[in-house]
This record gives C-alpha cells, structure tokens and sequence, in this order.
C-alpha cells in the first residue's frame, strides 16, 4: 500500500508532483512474470512532497551500485502504480537506456533530479523513471503516458541526452508498453 | 498554470540543508 507524504515543514521546497519510491527484487528461482507476483514483490518506501524530504529519504536508501542481484527501483508519480495496467501506463512507453556497470547510480540521480525538477517540459506526459540492476548490464527507463505522441517522445529524449552525462554513443531505446508486453520482455 | 521547476544545481543545495538532513 501506499502511505502518504509526511507534513511538509515551514521552509521546505514543495515539488509540482508527489512521487513515491518503490522498490522491488526478483527472488531466485521464482517464475516472475505474472503480474501477480511482480506485484507482490513491489515494496513501496516512502512517498514525498518536497526536495527536503526526497533528500532525506534518498540519504536512507541504498544507491544502486550498492545493490546486489536482480532488483529495480522505481520513482513514480504518486498514485500511478509502476506496471503498465495502471491506466496511466497501459497507453504509454518508456525509453530504455542500457549502461555498463558502474555507471547507474550517478546517471539514474541526474535522470530523477530532472524528473522531479520538472526539466521535461512535456506536460503531464512522465508518469515515472526505473533503474533496473542486472547482472551483466543496469538499465535505466523513463515511462511516458503515450507512446503514439512523437512529438512529445522525442521531445523526452533530447531532454534525457542533456540531463543523463552519458557517453554519446549509448543506445537508446524506445518500446511502447503493449510492445514490451508482446515481446515479454518486460 | 505556473509549474514549480527546479534546477540540477538548486536541488542539490536544498541537499545541504538542515531540513534534508
């Protein structure tokens, strides 16, 4: 379940969002792929409304490098559950960006600075951002309300080469969500 | 309406303050 953000104190910077953080890690062995146990696997950490309380929950929780084994976090809008049957997510995609170890905890702090400071300038379009730790490879996501909207997908990705600091060369990809669906591979 | 956008670099001086800490 969700919880609510604490009481925002007198001087704190309210953010034009709530967001909530989750986290989740794929236990060995299990088949995971229905969303019934992604669902039960997703653990919710806190919810905030500042920059305040974002940096306090943030110094609390393990950077990503830190983290072992197969395991995601996710920053999403509060209210919008990180699946695409959320009905903010089921018309939507996100753009994938796969990165050599080593690498994701400080591009996955640039993408969600960005996102929480509001630097996407596309409206209400970002639902949420995902890094996901892999064994071989971390993979960092940025889900969007409608992946049939070009104008506003590609508008993300110039916003994303400017605010991630990664090497030029890095590929990236977009896949809609009932793509991602067919395929299975997510 | 106005929306409340914040810079890299302000969001991580609202990090020094006593009330992020």
């Amino acid at each position: 379940p969700r919880k609510k953000p604490p009481p925002v104190k007198d001087g704190d910077h309210l953010l034009e969002y709530h967001y909530t953080l989750w986290f989740s890690r794929k236990s060995p062995g299990k088949q995971s792929s229905s969303s019934v146990s992604y669902n039960s696997q997703l653990k919710c950490i806190m919810t905030f409304a500042s920059i305040e309380q974002f940096w306090l929950i943030y110094s609390h929780v393990a950077r990503p490098h830190e983290l072992s084994g197969h395991c995601d976090y996710h920053l999403f809008k509060d209210g919008i559950k990180p699946m695409w049957e959320d009905e903010a997510n089921v018309k939507g995609g996100k753009w994938m960006i796969r990165l050599k170890k080593g690498l994701i905890s400080r591009c996955w702090e640039n993408l969600i600075l960005a996102v929480l400071g509001e630097q996407f300038i596309v409206g209400n379009e970002i639902c949420g951002a995902v890094a996901s730790m892999r064994y071989q490879e971390d993979i960092l996501s940025l889900w969007n309300r409608t992946a049939s909207n070009n104008e506003v997908t590609s508008k993300i990705r110039e916003t994303l080469k400017r605010v991630l600091n990664i090497p030029q060369n890095t590929i990236m990809e977009y896949k809609a969500h009932t793509d991602s669906i067919k395929d299975n591979s997510s | 309406g106005t929306r409340i956008v914040y810079d890299r670099s302000f969001l991580l001086k609202c990090r020094e303050s006593p009330l992020a800490q």
